[in-house]
């Protein structure tokens, strides 16, 4: 069961989160350079996005739901329109 | 469900697929068998017919290709992305994509089951989008489910029919429960390690203290339990949990099934007029644990591992207020909560009463 998150891992967790938001919540697709690391806004909104989307408390942060629903194997077809 | 941009679709009933390539994980001809049955789950569901061809291009070619292999997305190895698809178009357009570096097979644990990844891009090749519906083919994460007893959600049905109408014969399928329906009822409850597990037909709902509540199939975390759980309890001496469906039960570790279950319920000293528990709770202090059939209870020592003699017992005589055929019950806080359809009633042991107000079943789902 997913544990607490680890805070440890704080870098590595915004990467996994960051490189998830551009697969699969970037409109404009994989052709675009991964979401600019200092756009903390959009990142933000995307999280939101990717937490409504996926039934979660959508909270725009980081927390141990969120990176354990990114972690799950997937469809590698974007969850927003492209 | 949610359709792409422009709802992009075949514009005939007839769709061909293509075999372009296959896996070295299984048998070429098992591979077949799962790619026709994912394409029959659509079949099924709207008046689509699929003709498999060979020695010329179809609609729909499916492959399994690794890393980059130049589509523009490409793979990233063993785990996350397992397969991709393209909405129906020429060319690229409706080809599927399996990621060779995943462990592709016919069954359940071992690696991802062919079947239930071709069913989802396959709803992709014909027009589906993403689902937020958690208990849909067309949610985007993974979900073992066992092929022989699949159903189409009816999220999917609904999808599929808004692009190609509904077939001859009518279909319907399950409607995946909304924690905060007024209806929401529970087949069984349990804590599990501080979280508490609220059982539904093939979900569970998952309820953290700190995350609130999560919708999760069963087979999830337990691909070879079955649906339709009926009691549940947290083991406190043994640090497991313990789930019962008919006559029988299981132990489980975690993720893991303990070896030897399922067992028999009559091995724990029910006599054979019992068919099924209807609910269960452990209380932690005493090491005893009550099972509730119909209007009787029993109760087991679990120190002692044998049911206590004087049992069975009314509900009524010891748990005034609370009736019979209870569906789920817990123990929290030195209180018992009952549930029975969308009510729980709370239970206070030390007086032998029920402590008012009754509340809605669903008020345990932070609803």
């Amino acid at each position: 069961f997913a544990a607490l998150l680890d805070r440890g891992n704080e870098d590595e967790n915004t990467r996994l989160v960051k490189s998830y938001l551009s697969k699969f919540y970037s409109p404009e697709g994989e052709a675009v350079a991964t979401i600019n690391m200092d756009d903390d806004v959009a990142v933000t909104e995307k999280l939101k996005k990717m937490q409504k989307f996926h039934g979660l408390r959508v909270t725009g942060k980081i927390d141990a739901e969120t990176i354990a629903m990114m972690k799950r194997d997937r469809c590698g077809v974007p969850d927003v329109e492209q | 469900f949610t359709l792409n941009p422009g709802e992009p679709k075949w514009d005939r009933k007839n769709i061909t697929y293509r075999i372009v390539g296959y896996t070295p994980d299984m048998h070429e001809f098992y591979v077949e068998k799962a790619i026709e049955a994912a394409f029959k789950v659509w079949s099924k569901a709207a008046p689509l017919e699929f003709e498999r061809v060979k020695d010329k291009v179809a609609d729909i070619e499916l492959s399994f290709q690794r890393g980059d292999h130049y589509d523009n997305s490409p793979f990233d190895g063993p785990g996350g992305t397992l397969a991709h698809a393209f909405q129906p178009g020429s060319a690229i357009g409706g080809d599927v994509h399996f990621d060779e570096d995943e462990t592709w097979t016919a069954g359940g644990l071992q690696g991802h089951n062919l079947f239930i990844v071709a069913a989802h891009e396959i709803g992709h090749a014909l027009g589906l989008s993403h689902s937020t519906d958690q208990g849909a083919l067309m949610y985007p994460t993974y979900t073992y489910s066992d092929p022989r007893t699949f159903q189409l959600n009816q999220d999917d049905i609904d999808g599929i029919q808004s692009l190609y109408g509904k077939p001859d014969i009518p279909v319907r399928g399950p409607k995946t429960p909304e924690a905060c329906a007024p209806s929401t009822t529970f087949d069984a409850v349990t804590t599990l390690r501080g979280e508490m597990l609220f059982f539904k037909g093939r979900y569970l709902w998952r309820k953290h203290f700190q995350s609130g509540v999560q919708l999760e199939f069963i087979a999830t975390f337990w691909p070879d339990l079955p649906s339709g759980i009926q009691a549940a309890y947290e083991n406190y001496e043994t640090d497991n949990f313990v789930v019962f469906k008919g006559n029988k039960y299981w132990a489980l570790n975690g993720y893991a099934i303990e070896s030897g279950y399922p067992k028999s319920i009559y091995q724990l000293g029910f006599p054979k007029t019992v068919k099924r528990i209807d609910a269960v709770f452990s209380d932690s202090e005493s090491g005893k644990t009550y099972f509730f059939v119909n209007d009787k209870y029993w109760r087991y020592d679990e120190i002692r591992q044998s049911m206590e003699t004087g049992y069975p017992r009314p509900i009524a005589q010891d748990f005034k207020g609370i009736g019979k055929k209870i569906d789920a019950a817990i123990q929290q806080n030195g209180y018992i909560y009952f549930f029975r359809g969308k009510r729980v009633t709370q239970f206070d042991p030390r007086r032998k009463s029920v402590v008012p107000p009754i509340r809605k079943s669903n008020s345990w789902l932070n609803c």
